[in-house]
């Protein structure tokens, strides 16, 4: 995360870490169920083989490994079938639910996050200067509504219907290597919902390039049959 | 053929002071709406409804002169037209508040017979408006308002005021209000609250202030002109051909040589970008293509090369003179004033958030959450938009009146701001009082939802189905199928047939904030609420952490 600031210790219980069987982190992720995480496609590419993967739930520094860690082994990997940048993980056994760890809430499908809704992304990614190397950092801005971010002067007709974007106009935070795959959600009454998948943009936090999302209410039907059939 | 409330804007928790006011007993707004229209004791400009009481008051009043209260479960209606300073066609209906003449001269007020002895009054045409000294057309002058002067030498004059935009646009169509819904290709506009074909996020809920009724055309985000999603799946949206008013269009005063705000009205003569490239004119197309052209944005003083913020940005900028930098943003030096405030900002967003509950009813919480019940952000206290008031930190200065943190100046209940949203004037916070904190939960469990008849409540109890009968103070609970004592349209089980309306058990088919409620048996009552224990926390729910977020960055 680039500008944004540390997070109070779990308070994003359902921000996993993705990383590799050498526990090195690479990706972030999000608990949406007991044993189920989404996350990228595009952090699936290093290996098919789900034992290459291992995931940290309850996590805050990095390098840490606190009493409220949890490690799991990944079952199964589930690639979106047409080719869209969100993949479901399922772990060998069911996370334990409790202070920190809870999934977050996936929106009803097709509903879409309104224009001026400030939303919020977390990870353990590249800071670029800006601090809190090593620990969970969190940063907030709106969401920009496709037409706007399509437009010349942002990111030229680059976003498809089934992303969205999400930054301030200006640039100085976003989200950016090795936030991939981990969650940009937001507010609902007393509710995190999560909208997007952290996914692409050019650079990150440049002016008028916001971060590039996979839009989660899109691929509802796809989530919950997958989950269910598995 | 439209409701009569589309003749109203509506903010909900709103409530106003007027000595001119008649009370009725209505079933809902629709019928407040025509006890108002049908107003004859004075001239209705708005009225308030209280669902749960039936209220509905009249009132002369609005939000342009009168002081705004903030009240549970009111809602105000002004009518449009008493709040419109512009005119549509000759300017009849026109009720602004314009006293001058054309060459600024004041205007006589039409009750005076000095110096000029007037033919029309407010006795002679008492339909007409003829309040105070505010320009009128009482004889449906083609040259629209006008009023007599206090110049002895110039009888009457014309009022210079602008157009409506029903018909035509001024500028860039930002407030057009008009009815086209044809794109210029001919293709029909899909209507703004729909989402097929094509989903959107400019969501009329969300964007109170910009009209977006039905399909017509609008200019919600700075584009050129007013546009459109169309009903083609294949054409995601195009803009629309709307004519150009013949009047000029309102002025906006003189522009600013400095910054204020996103410098939207910056008009100095500063044409190179912060770093040091040279401005290109906003009327070539080289080394940049583009759509920011004076003749696109004719109220944004694209002239020369000049930095300029035609389009809703941050701060003024320009398309640069270097092929590899499209546009970039210019210095330009601060309005003393805004010096002042972002230094206090500044000062003030470092202190740290230490508080996430509060105490009593909270008038002692100096804690930085800015969010309210429903997710809405915090006004600051300091602004006046989107909903002026008079809780400010100079009227309430031991209230810690800081930014748009909650605090509760007035010893309500609880912490509260004005939201951002026009639309919801006040709410509460998403705060905890202390004691209510969830305990640390241990055990892997499910998911537990909001339901079933547990005679204790979750949330808001809005789904609550047990069977307390009797309000917190003793009362017993009237059956919501009975008139008697109170008679109620409001809440009854056939008006609201899944809010479980059954017998007299408390219930919360409103939402309300407080918790379930009923009408009482008690005639002196008309309602009260219910007090009901809280069930025990369930032991997860999706989406909601036990430690607070940061939610950086505040602003």
């Amino acid at each position: 995360i680039v500008g944004g600031c540390v997070s109070n210790p779990h308070s994003w219980p359902w921000q996993i870490s993705l990383r590799t069987s050498f526990e090195q982190h690479f990706c972030g992720g999000t608990l949406i169920a007991p044993q189920w995480v989404l996350t990228a496609t595009h952090c699936l590419e290093r290996s098919q083989r789900p034992s290459s993967y291992k995931v940290f739930l309850g996590l805050h520094h990095e390098a840490k490994k606190d009493p409220s860690l949890q490690i799991r082994d990944v079952e199964a990997l589930f690639k979106e079938p047409d080719g869209a940048d969100i993949a479901l993980l399922k772990l060998s056994s069911p996370a334990l639910i409790n202070d920190y760890v809870i999934p977050a809430c996936l929106p009803k499908a097709h509903t879409v996050v309104g224009g001026k809704i400030e939303c919020y992304v977390t990870g353990w990614g590249e800071t670029q200067g800006t601090g809190g190397e090593g620990k969970l950092k969190e940063t907030g801005f709106p969401v920009i509504e496709n037409k706007i971010c399509n437009r010349p002067e942002f990111l030229h007709n680059k976003v498809k219907s089934t992303e969205l974007c999400a930054g301030n106009i200006d640039g100085g935070t976003d989200s950016c290597q090795g936030d991939s795959g981990g969650p940009l959600v937001c507010p609902e009454h007393d509710k995190f919902i999560q909208h997007g998948v952290t996914s692409w943009g050019l650079g990150c936090a440049q002016p008028r390039k916001p971060g590039v999302y996979v839009r989660v209410s899109s691929y509802i039907s796809w989530i919950e049959r997958t989950i269910a059939n598995n | 053929q439209g409701n009569l409330l589309d003749n109203y804007i509506k903010t909900e928790g709103a409530w106003i002071l007027s000595h001119n006011k008649h009370i009725y007993k209505t079933n809902n707004p629709e019928e407040c709406a025509e006890k108002c229209e049908a107003e004859t004791k004075f001239t209705c400009r708005s009225f308030t409804f209280t669902s749960k009481d039936q209220q509905c008051t009249t009132l002369a009043e609005n939000t342009k002169k009168a002081l705004v209260l903030r009240r549970t479960n009111a809602v105000l209606f002004e009518k449009r037209m008493y709040l419109l300073e512009c005119r549509r066609g000759k300017g009849e209906d026109y009720r602004g508040t314009e006293s001058k003449t054309r060459n600024g001269v004041s205007c006589q007020k039409w009750a005076d017979t000095e110096p000029h002895v007037p033919r029309f009054t407010p006795d002679s045409n008492p339909n007409d408006g003829l309040e105070e000294n505010y320009c009128r057309n009482p004889d449906k002058d083609v040259y629209g308002p006008w009023c007599y002067t206090t110049d002895p030498k110039k009888r009457f004059d014309f009022c210079n005021i602008p157009e409506c935009e029903e018909e035509c646009m001024h500028c860039s169509g930002e407030k057009y209000q008009g009815n086209i819904s044809r794109t210029e290709s001919g293709l029909e506009c899909q209507p703004w609250d729909a989402q097929k074909p094509h989903s959107h996020g400019y969501i009329p809920a969300n964007l109170p202030d910009k009209d977006l009724k039905m399909n017509y055309c609008r200019n919600p985000d700075g584009e050129p002109r007013p546009w459109c999603f169309t009903t083609d799946p294949s054409k995601r949206w195009e803009f629309c051909n709307i004519p150009r008013c013949a009047t000029p269009p309102p002025t906006t005063g003189q522009g600013l040589q400095c910054l204020a705000g996103n410098g939207d009205n910056y008009r100095g003569k500063i044409a190179i970008t912060e770093s040091g490239k040279t401005c290109q004119n906003w009327a070539s197309q080289f080394p940049h293509k583009h759509a920011r052209t004076p003749e696109n944005y004719p109220c944004k003083a694209l002239d020369e090369n000049y930095c300029r913020n035609p389009d809703g940005e941050s701060r003024p900028w320009c398309y640069t003179t270097s092929k590899d930098v499209r546009w970039e943003y210019c210095s330009i030096p601060s309005c003393e004033e805004t010096k002042v405030e972002i230094t206090a900002e500044a000062v003030d967003e470092q202190v740290p958030n230490t508080e996430d509950c509060y105490q009593g009813n909270g008038a002692t919480y100096r804690g930085t959450t800015s969010l309210t019940v429903s997710g809405k952000r915090c006004q600051a206290w300091r602004s006046m938009s989107p909903h002026s008031h008079k809780k400010t930190p100079a009227a309430f200065p031991n209230a810690d009146l800081r930014l748009n943190y909650c605090r509760n100046p007035d010893g309500d209940r609880a912490p509260w701001c004005y939201t951002t949203d026009p639309s919801v004037r006040w709410e509460f916070c998403h705060l905890k009082k202390c004691g209510d904190l969830q305990t640390v939960v241990q055990k892997p469990v499910q998911t537990t939802t909001e339901s079933g008849t547990a005679d204790c409540i979750l949330g808001k109890g809005k789904d609550y189905r047990g069977t307390t009968a009797k309000t917190g103070s003793g009362k017993t609970c009237q059956a919501w199928s009975s008139q008697t004592p109170h008679t109620h349209d409001f809440f009854t089980p056939l008006t609201h047939p899944h809010a479980g309306l059954e017998q007299n058990y408390c219930r919360n088919p409103d939402g309300d904030i407080n918790g379930p409620w009923c009408y009482t048996t008690d005639p002196r009552k008309a309602w009260d609420y219910c007090e009901i224990p809280k069930c025990p926390p369930p032991q997860y729910e999706c989406g909601k952490a036990k430690r607070k977020q940061k939610m950086c960055p505040q602003r």
